[in-house]
């Protein structure tokens, strides 16, 4: 579904640090229903992928949306993309608008 | 708009 988002972007973080690096706001039920990035860390692989920035609102991670999901739950989801094994990267789909 | 206007505040987790 967040593919139809007009002005949505794929990204692909690849994992070339030991933390993702960066810092999100936001979730259901909260002012900022989607999380939006707040901080990126220099040195994080987020950081070192150069395409994230802040005030990207995160609509899906590997293809699971996070519309609806409360902000630990989303943060959850990011954090287990992150550790997944399998997969060298997260890809993100993100937006710049609210 | 009067809703959204009274939604809390998110917490903010580092990742």
């Amino acid at each position: 579904p967040g593919l139809l988002e007009p002005t949505s972007c794929l990204i692909r973080v690849s994992k070339t640090a030991p933390t993702l690096g960066i810092a999100i706001e936001g979730g259901a039920n909260t002012r900022q229903p989607l999380p939006r990035i707040v901080t990126i860390q220099r040195g994080g692989s987020a950081h070192n992928c150069g395409k994230l920035k802040v005030g990207h609102v995160i609509l899906e991670v590997n293809g699971t949306g996070l519309r609806g999901k409360e902000h630990r739950e989303a943060a959850r989801i990011i954090a287990e993309a992150f550790k997944l094994k399998e997969k060298d990267y997260i890809d993100f789909l993100v937006t710049e608008f609210n | 708009r009067e809703k959204r206007l009274t939604l809390p505040p998110s917490e903010i987790t580092l990742l």
